[in-house]
């Protein structure tokens, strides 16, 4: 029903009524994201709710979904967050795609546990739960949903203090003792949370972090020894191992391309020295054969704008500390298939004959400037 | 935009708008080169085809186009593999455009912060967009002026969401200036002391910005992805 090709709604919604762009009532069951209820005895949803939003994203950021956790804080009620997320996401019937209300009594017994804790801090209970909407428990031709007596009453986001009470998981080894039989600064480590350490830090992370090729402890351990490669090859940044002679040829062998990063860059001197990290190896080029072409593809690559200057410079003296190998541009680089200025150089067993290596001057592309304001005469 | 104003015609460049048929404009968005845009993955969440969106640039009234306007469709759409819309982490995505745009005064790009470059606490700066005003949605760009706030002070106006260092938080206690629905993906530009402007958010999430719940807004922590948009970019560039 998301076009406006006038596609047949589901069986559910309204027959094979067109679908309307505008007819909001015409949902259908989706899979529960909300965090706040991701432990319920059932997974799927429909909206609107019976709050009025129209999505789990403006659910999850509406005064309710902030309002049901803190109250369950106070343990007013055993099955408040379960009430509370049968109305925040309600459960969807697989068959007649139709939302299953909470049953009356459920909603009488949150409010009356739990409205009267609202009023001590001056707030006051949803104003769109009113529970006469819903039906009685029993009533003929309608089905609502009780709580099973052993449903989980922390959400996912919430910690289960041994008393029973709830407490937002934020809340847990902080420092603060939150639930009234201080358990939730127990046993603080991050393996008894089920996560994993970062040795520099102590930061805990989620195990499906480590080695998945972001950093996420201060010191990148978490990135460290996640592969074993071979001499002749170099680890990408998804831990696959490629061989030496593979890196930056202009062409990807890891999966994640990293192969391909960081290959063209400038020295920190003046005047500024290209350099291209090939085979594992760092090399000057040599200017033979170089054109203004290739120093605005270089230019382009390292993300330093299209206008460039070429500089030549005399390679250094052989014999002279600290000597950096060439590369030549290839000749045939113009049909070569690829565009990548590392791919378009090669070593050659010859030496440079003009002994002068490139080094380019790139003019960044202007950003981040505002016309000025016109002058009118007055 | 909550408690903004009306900006001029051209004042903010780089800012443009995500539109798909038939609902016209979805999201903000932010021109970063000839051929790049930003804005956060939400936007695309069901929607992920490129052949549905088109970029619009130049405007300041969604009703009115400009004879500056300029259009392109969208070549492809990369969303953050690490995008979780749970919490809404990792909420970025770059728009290679179809074709180039012409650099005018009312199409340019904004600059990119350095890497490891954040603005400081109680820097002011500005958000744009056509999003929701609290009482209506706006034909003309608005604009407002928002202050950063620290991560732990921003951690603060949500205890039941976890602020990220993916995150920037910006406005207001009080809620009283702030980006609303439809502003998504929009620009949070700060100025810089050459006087360039430079992207340090895009407008993300926060609580519901017409509802008596404020607190600041949560942008995408430009910052922590400018390595990976420049990866983005050369890649496709070249094809790799």
């Amino acid at each position: 029903c998301i076009s406006t090709s006038h596609q047949p709604c589901s069986p559910g919604c309204y027959g094979n009524a067109s679908c309307d762009p505008r007819n909001v009532n015409c949902s259908r069951c989706e899979p529960i994201s909300l965090e706040l209820c991701m432990n319920l005895p059932y997974n799927s949803t429909s909206f609107p709710n019976y709050l009025g939003h129209h999505s789990q994203k403006e659910s999850s950021v509406s005064w309710e979904s902030s309002l049901f956790p803190a109250l369950v804080q106070t343990n007013c009620y055993k099955y408040l967050m379960f009430f509370a997320c049968t109305i925040l996401v309600p459960k969807c019937d697989p068959v007649t795609q139709q939302k299953v209300p909470p049953c009356r009594s459920l909603c009488r017994s949150s409010k009356e546990r739990c409205e009267s804790v609202l009023g001590i801090v001056g707030l006051q209970w949803p104003e769109d739960t009113d529970c006469a909407q819903f039906p009685e428990e029993g009533q003929a031709n309608t089905t609502c949903l009780l709580p099973d007596p052993d449903v989980d009453e922390c959400s996912p986001s919430h910690f289960k203090c041994r008393s029973g009470r709830c407490v937002l998981a934020s809340k847990r080894c902080n420092g603060h003792m939150d639930c009234d039989d201080d358990s939730d600064e127990e046993h603080c480590g991050c393996k008894e949370r089920g996560l994993w350490e970062c040795p520099g830090n102590k930061a805990c992370i989620k195990h499906s972090m480590i080695c998945d090729g972001f950093p996420d402890c201060s010191q990148l351990e978490d990135e460290k020894n996640c592969s074993v490669c071979n001499d002749n090859e170099l680890e990408c940044n998804n831990h696959e191992c490629v061989h030496r002679t593979l890196w930056c040829d202009g062409r990807k062998h890891c999966s994640d391309s990293s192969d391909e990063w960081n290959c063209v860059s400038l020295s920190n001197s003046t005047p500024s020295v290209l350099m291209v990290y090939k085979t594992a190896s760092e090399y000057q080029v040599c200017a033979d054969e170089w054109n203004s072409q290739l120093s605005g593809l270089a230019c382009r690559q390292m993300g330093l704008g299209v206008s460039a200057a070429t500089v030549e410079t005399v390679l250094d003296e052989p014999g002279q500390p600290g000597r950096r190998r060439w590369l030549h541009v290839h000749p045939d680089w113009s049909q070569r298939n690829s565009s990548a200025l590392q791919g378009l150089l090669e070593k050659r067993g010859h030496s440079c004959h003009s002994r002068k290596k490139v080094a380019l001057r790139c003019t960044k592309d202007e950003c981040g400037r505002r016309p000025a304001a016109r002058m009118v005469k007055r | 935009i909550l408690g903004g104003r009306t900006s001029r015609p051209g004042r903010w460049p780089w800012q443009c708008s995500l539109q798909s048929d038939p609902s016209g404009h979805i999201c903000g968005c932010v021109l970063i080169g000839r051929k790049w845009a930003l804005t956060v993955a939400h936007c695309f969440e069901g929607r992920e085809s490129a052949d549905v969106w088109k970029v619009v640039m130049g405007i300041n009234n969604l009703d009115h186009p400009s004879p500056f306007m300029q259009t392109r469709y969208v070549k492809s759409i990369i969303v953050h593999s690490r995008y979780n819309r749970a919490v809404v982490d990792y909420d970025i995505s770059v728009i290679e455009l179809d074709s180039e745009i012409e650099v005018t005064s009312y199409v340019r790009p904004v600059c990119l912060p350095d890497r490891g470059q954040v603005p400081k606490p109680d820097t002011y700066c500005y958000i744009t967009g056509w999003g929701h005003m609290g009482n209506r949605m706006p034909f003309k760009l608005q604009e407002g002026e928002v202050r950063i706030i620290s991560l732990s002070q921003c951690q603060s106006y949500f205890d039941m969401k976890t602020i990220t260092s993916r995150m920037l938080c910006a406005g207001y206690e009080a809620g009283t200036i702030d980006s609303c629905m439809g502003d998504s993906g929009g620009p949070l530009v700060c100025r810089e002391g050459d006087g360039r402007w430079s992207l340090y958010g895009l407008t993300s999430w926060g609580s519901v910005c017409f509802s008596k719940v404020l607190g600041p807004g949560v942008y995408a922590n430009v910052t922590h992805f400018t390595e990976w948009i420049e990866r983005q970019i050369y890649l496709r560039t070249f094809n790799l």
